[in-house]
């Protein structure tokens, strides 16, 4: 089972054309091993992307280096993802109680 | 299915399962239709709600193309049971009940969204291998005969927008198209997504204006007020090209093309802080605001036949 201990999802909300250009060059590499959960659109418009830990160091760098704010919207992914197993586990648990 | 837990997370076997216990207890409103089979042989299975007639006027409404997009599958099990529970009581589901039938695909890609339980929560595309490529599957909503392979679209099966080898290549999508052209008669095709928070028409896959962009648009209006009436859920709305971004080959372009007028895409919650991974406590809240848009539609497209 893939888990996502540590990654993170950033948001970064272009700016300018500049950062917009900036982030469709992000979105064609692949090194980065980046998953975009929302694309790049346009000015003034979030973008999320999913960043795996052993590149998180490199990504904000990157982000850096370029002038790009970016915000930690979701700070450990797997954290989320056990809390929902762990929810739909008792909600099972609940519903074969009551059957 | 009254003690069906519709604030949490489900599985897919258990949706088939809530399936057949919706229809058990309404069969004279409720029927399933099985269209087709995904890649892995699962069965891709349509609610049928109708009150009698044949080839009734039809509403079209699609979950789950995404398979990580788990709000919208389990917003497609509320609606379900929400049709079946206000059928009788709410004036305006049961006027459009009386004259139209709605069709409702909770799943469309079932082989993704068993991946997303067991493998890969993040999933977003079928499980379709792609000869002479090692990454696996297709985006269902690239998939569509609508300037299929154009821009907004990927030819590369690695991508999360890869299109396919051709247009209506994947059974999921095929299956539909069928069902769709062989019914003959469906007057809006809504399609469930998330987490954008918008409510999107044709054009996607380009920035021509629809014929019926002006009326397409005032719908939009209405249909993101009523939404947002009841938490402040705000929705952007708009042409797909205009409020997201160019994309080619989706779905309510094809049925728009196919003579569908009231075609859209619905982008539930949420917007910046759990995206795909929405609490499941926010099930109830997001599909009750949900169907106030969808009703709007719907009832228009009742009101205005065409």
């Amino acid at each position: 089972k893939k888990t996502f201990e540590g990654h993170q999802v950033l948001r970064i909300i272009p700016k300018d054309d500049a950062q917009l250009s900036l982030m469709k060059n992000l979105e064609d590499m692949n090194e980065f091993e980046l998953d975009f959960w929302r694309g790049v659109t346009g000015v003034s418009m979030p973008v999320d992307v999913r960043v795996p830990i052993h590149n998180l160091e490199s990504v904000k760098m990157y982000l850096e280096a370029q002038n790009t704010e970016y915000s930690v919207m979701i700070k450990d992914l797997q954290v989320l993802l056990d809390r929902e197993q762990e929810e739909m586990k008792s909600a099972a648990r609940a519903s074969q109680h009551r059957n | 299915t009254d003690s069906f837990d519709y604030s949490s997370y489900h599985t897919l076997s258990e949706i088939y399962s809530f399936q057949d216990m919706l229809v058990a207890e309404n069969p004279n409103l409720v029927s399933k239709i099985v269209i087709g089979q995904s890649y892995e042989g699962r069965p891709l299975n349509v609610l049928k709600f109708s009150t009698g007639g044949t080839n009734r006027p039809a509403i079209w409404i699609d979950n789950g193309i995404h398979s990580r997009e788990w709000i919208t599958q389990a917003s497609g099990i509320w609606f379900a049971k929400k049709i079946v529970t206000d059928y009788g009581t709410d004036p305006t589901l049961t006027a459009i009940l009386d004259n139209m039938d709605i069709f409702l695909e909770m799943v469309i890609n079932p082989d993704g969204f068993y991946y997303t339980h067991t493998t890969n929560r993040l999933w977003r595309k079928t499980r379709k291998p792609n000869p002479g490529s090692s990454c696996i599957g297709v985006d269902l909503n690239r998939n569509w005969d609508a300037d299929f392979g154009g821009p907004g679209a990927s030819s590369y099966p690695c991508s999360i927008t890869y299109s396919g080898p051709s247009a209506h290549s994947e059974s999921e999508v095929k299956s539909i198209v069928d069902f769709v052209k062989s019914h003959g008669n469906i007057k809006a095709f809504l399609s469930v997504h998330s987490y954008s928070q918008l409510l999107l028409y044709p054009y996607g896959y380009t920035m021509t204006p629809a014929e019926d962009q002006a009326e397409l648009d005032s719908l939009a209006l209405k249909a993101v007020t009523d939404l947002a009436s009841l938490y402040g859920t705000t929705y952007t709305y708009g042409s797909f090209f205009d409020a997201l971004y160019q994309g080619s080959g989706t779905s309510i372009d094809w049925a728009y093309n196919q003579g569908i007028k009231y075609a859209y895409t619905l982008e539930q919650r949420d917007t910046g802080t759990y995206g795909f991974l929405l609490p499941a406590n926010q099930i109830i809240p997001t599909a009750t605001e949900t169907w106030l848009a969808l009703m709007a539609i719907m009832d228009h497209t009742y009101q205005n036949p065409y």
